[in-house]
Order: C-alpha cells, then sequence, then structure tokens
C-alpha cells in the first residue's frame, strides 16, 4: 500500500489490482479487457484482441461493416468485389450471431494440477517446464474448459490428456462470425456472495456489443469450506438474494436477447465415494496415501476446499449435500418466480450428474487425481455435450440457426486469425 | 491450523525428495539436488535457498528414517500451535514410535536445529 502511494508505482499497482481483484487482464493497453498476452487473464480467458491499442476494437463488438478493420476480432474483414459489400455484412449480419461467457467457479475455470508433477517416478528436467505459466493462469485451464475451451491438449500433453469440447467450440461450428467471441469469468473459490461482484468484470456493453449465451455454475462453493461448521455455508435465503441480484444486474448489463443458463449445486458425495480407497499421486511410489487420507489431511490442517464433501465422516457428507440441495431448489424457485425484461433466464440441471451416470468406465476417470475434488479434462467435455444437448432438445429456440455462410468464411479466411 | 498450505507444501516436496531417493537408490543429498535441477531455472535460485537453509536438516532427519510429516515439523514449516489436538499427518506414522507425538516433535525440533549447518529463518 505504501508503494502504491508513489506516484511512480500508482500504474503498475493499479495492473496488479486490475488483475488480482477485479479478473481483468493484466497486460492490456487500451483499457478494453481484452489482451494480446494469453495468461494474466488474456486471451485464454477472454479472446484475444486484434489490436491493443484501440478500445473500440475487442471480440464482441456488434458491427455491421468491417470493411477495412475487423473490428470485433472474428477474423471477417474487407469487402467483396462482386457486391461490393463487406463480408461481415454480407455472411455475418442477420446471422444472430453470439458471443459465449461463463460465469462461474473453479470448475467452470477448469482447475488443474498436472498429476506429474506429484509423481516422483515421473519427474524429469521437463515435467515443471510450464510451472510459470500454469501459475499465471491460476493453475486454471480455461482454454480446455467446458463453457470456453477452445484448443486441443496437443500443447500440453505432459500435462494435461483428454478430449476438448464446449460450448463456444458448438457455438463456433454454427456460426463462424463467432470466433474468438468468448469470455470466461471463472474465479477459484467463487460463491454466490462473490458472484455479486465477480459479475460486473464482465466486459460486454449492451448497446455496442452481440447478444451472449451465459452460463452461471456455481457447483459447491456456497457449502464447501475448509472449516468444521455449518455457519460457513450459504442460507437458502441468502443464495436467493445473492443470485436475484447477479441476474438483475445481468438483465441491466447484457445486451437484448441474451440468454443466461443457471446451474445449481452438484451433489459431492460423488467425490469420497469413488475416490477413497483409491491410492492419491503422492502416494503411488509406496502406495501408502488414500484419497481418505488424504481428504483428512487437508481437514486436519484446515485448507481442504472443501471440508464437507472431502470428509471420511459420512454424516458430515450427508449434512453438505442437504444444503447442496436446498440451495439447488432455490435456484429452480428464484428462476421460476422471477422474469427478467432484456434477458433470458433459463435452469439447467447440473450436467455432471448426468455425466457421472452414464459414464461406462472407472468413474475415477472422470475428477481430478490431484485434488480429488474438480472435474477432469474428460468430464468437461462430456458436460460440454451434455449440456449442449439439453439446451437443444429443452430450449430448441434459444439455440442460433446455423449460418448458412460458414462455408464460404471457412474457405476465405482459414483459421480467421486463430487464437 | 499447524501451518496450513505452508506445511502441506513442505510435506508434498519432502515427500517427492524422499521418494526419488528410493526410486534412484541414491542419498537424500542426491535427491535433493536432482529435485532442484528439475524445476525451471527462475525459481532455481529459491530452490537453492530452500538447500541452503533447511538442506541439512531434511537429510539429516530422512536419513533417519523419519516420515515427511516429522520432517517438516523438525524444520518447523509445520508447527504444533495446540498441544492437545492431534499431529496432521498425510504418511502413516510409525505406531511404535508415537506414543507422545508431541514429545516426539519437540525432539525433532531439536534435533534439527542442533543439527543444521544453517540458521532457521
Amino acid at each position: 500500500k505504501e508503494i502504491c502511494s508513489i506516484s511512480a508505482f500508482k500504474k503498475l499497482c493499479q495492473l496488479f489490482n486490475n488483475f488480482t481483484d477485479y479478473h481483468t487482464p493484466l497486460f492490456d493497453e487500451d483499457g478494453d479487457s481484452f489482451s494480446i498476452e494469453n495468461t494474466f487473464r488474456g486471451a485464454d480467458w477472454r479472446g484475444k484482441d486484434c489490436n491493443d491499442l484501440n478500445p473500440k476494437i475487442y471480440p464482441g463488438r456488434l458491427t455491421s461493416s468491417d470493411a477495412v478493420v475487423d473490428s470485433n476480432c472474428n477474423g471477417i474483414v474487407g469487402i467483396d468485389p462482386a457486391s461490393n459489400k463487406s463480408y461481415e455484412e454480407l455472411w455475418c449480419n442477420g446471422t444472430m450471431a453470439m458471443g459465449t461467457i461463463l460465469l462461474g467457479d473453479s470448475a467452470g475455470a477448469h482447475f488443474h494440477i498436472p498429476p506429474s508433477w506429484l509423481t516422483a517416478k515421473e519427474l524429469n528436467t521437463d515435467t515443471y517446464s510450464d510451472l510459470l505459466t500454469i501459475l499465471e493462469n491460476e493453475l486454471d485451464w480455461p482454454m480446455l474448459s467446458f463453457v470456453t475451451g477452445f484448443q486441443t491438449t496437443e500443447k500440453w500433453k505432459k500435462d494435461i490428456q483428454g478430449p476438448v469440447d464446449s460450448t463456444y467450440l458448438k457455438m463456433r461450428t454454427l456460426n463462424r462470425c463467432n470466433h474468438r467471441d468468448y469470455q470466461n469469468i471463472g474465479v477459484n473459490g467463487a460463491r454466490s456472495s462473490s458472484m455479486k461482484e465477480l459479475v460486473k468484470f464482465l466486459a460486454r456493453h449492451r448497446l455496442l456489443d452481440k447478444p451472449v449465451m451465459a452460463t452461471i455454475e456455481l457447483l459447491g462453493n456456497d457449502v464447501c469450506s475448509g472449516h468444521e461448521d455449518t455457519s460457513h455455508m450459504t442460507t437458502p435465503e441468502e443464495y436467493y438474494n445473492n443470485m436475484h441480484y447477479v441476474f438483475e444486474y445481468l438483465d441491466s448489463a447484457l445486451p437484448v436477447g441474451s440468454v443466461v443458463f443457471a446451474t445449481g449445486l452438484v451433489d459431492g458425495r460423488i467425490l469420497y465415494d469413488t475416490l477413497h480407497s483409491n491410492i492419491h499421486p503422492i502416494g503411488s511410489t509406496r502406495g501408502d496415501v488414500t484419497y481418505s487420507d488424504f481428504y483428512d489431511y487437508l481437514n486436519c490442517l484446515e485448507i481442504s476446499p472443501c471440508f464437507g464433501w472431502m470428509n471420511s465422516n459420512e454424516t458430515w457428507r450427508n449434512l453438505t449435500s442437504d444444503r447442496a440441495l436446498e440451495l439447488t431448489q432455490t435456484m429452480e424457485k428464484l428462476i421460476k418466480e422471477t422474469k427478467y425484461q432484456n434477458i433470458t433466464v433459463l435452469y439447467m440441471p447440473v450436467p455432471l450428474h448426468q455425466v457421472f451416470d452414464t459414464w461406462k468406465g472407472d468413474k475415477a476417470d472422470l475428477i481430478e487425481p490431484v485434488d480429488g475434488f474438480h472435474p477432469s479434462q474428460i468430464t468437461n467435455a462430456l458436460v460440454a455435450n451434455v449440456t449442449w444437448q439439453y439446451i437443444r432438445d429443452t430450449y430448441p429456440d434459444i439455440v442460433p440457426p446455423e449460418n448458412p455462410y460458414n462455408e464460404l468464411i471457412q474457405k476465405k479466411f482459414g483459421d480467421q486469425g486463430g487464437y | 491450523i499447524d501451518g496450513g498450505t505452508k506445511c502441506a507444501g513442505c510435506v508434498v516436496i519432502v515427500a517427492l525428495v524422499e521418494q526419488l531417493s528410493f526410486i534412484y537408490n541414491e542419498t537424500v543429498a542426491d535427491s535433493l539436488a536432482r529435485f532442484c535441477s528439475y524445476l525451471p531455472p527462475e525459481i532455481d535460485i529459491a530452490c537453492q535457498f530452500v538447500i541452503k537453509t533447511y538442506g541439512p536438516s531434511i537429510i539429516d532427519l530422512l536419513e533417519d528414517n523419519e516420515t515427511p510429516d516429522t520432517v517438516c515439523y523438525g524444520i518447523e514449516f509445520c508447527k504444533k500451535y495446540d498441544k492437545s489436538k492431534k499431529m496432521c499427518h498425510l504418511f502413516p506414522l510409525p505406531p511404535s514410535h508415537f506414543k507422545d507425538e508431541t514429545e516426539r516433535v519437540t525432539r525433532l525440533v531439536t534435533k534439527a536445529k542442533g543439527k543444521s549447518s544453517s540458521p532457521f529463518p
């Protein structure tokens, strides 16, 4: 604080605060909340800026022309000589292009610690080579997540493997005008009370940008903490008020026509039921540490992300699930009771449950091996599919139509500037 | 409690060093150097600092067949603030050695301090 009061450091402090407190990019020359750097809440989290010196150029911007400049960074720019109209006008206008947004917790940001980091027999000079990059992303992998994933795991194959699928990729396949139009506002530890602040870090202008399909998922932190008492759990009344506030804010901030899908909480008993007798990576050399030991150790130190579910005591696990169910019912009730002026808010059952119910293999493959808490890469891809299927089946009118010009766009603009 | 994340971080790193020594059948000192060599150059200086400061104690305690948990209590990354509470441990404790955990931890700290050639911060 003292350093920040010195004028020479003010700008630096402000940049750092943007990153730590506001979850916006650390490196963002023009202040439009989009960056040309990948990490530090940059392009891995929000579509890559294609001009970081002009605040009027960023992904998701509503434009009717882009004859000379690609103002929404979707890679579609220029004039068709035959019609003398811009390609954006010909191939994107009126195609119901929409951005994809996640508001959520570490599951939405895709928290992952490479298991090789804790497996002695796999350690070598390459093991920690991505350590700093991974820390710059807060141990999250939004670029591989179920809502905003856009990469393959090829680049990261020693740290993470598995398929990648996401709502964003589905939206982009439907309409290539949606290229780069994604934002992941997932924050480790986020719960309904903190979401009231986090929602304000969305970079979406109500009048200047395209509408969005947003997903709100807060899977467990409202009932999870490292502490052994229920006073740290959100009550149904608090939850109702917090989420009502979030939806009202979105109603006032998002472009008209935006859709918000909100889920409830998971039943985290699946974690202990699946993993308790399995060996944790840190115990893999001698087979001497089970997940049950690991959970109890974190609880003993009071550093567990979820005392209630990551617990060898069944009473605690049941009690935590009871409150989670109450909060899920509260979310359903809130959505049923309330109508919003500019946006549509819809309830979506937690897709994770369907993924676990239908998975034919070892359920342990669906859970992150190091933390024994988060959904794995496989789960992320499956959740994206289940979510999309649910949206198509339940709300067919919500899914925008396929852009008939997709092929022409691909032929003319290739990878549209990539990521 | 008992050092929280600092304690857990210590236990994980000491465990990896101990397991490397087991896997490669080498001394703890060599495993400690091996572990540091695996880290990116940007944090190598931090690793060298840890070796200088805590290396002798970690080596002595692990070579005395202490577990990663007790080593970290020994070098005071884990601290037992409430003596009435049980010691937090990730790895199994050797039961015959653990009649009085508090006494054992105190003894370890004293031993680690005595054997270390570097001052504890």
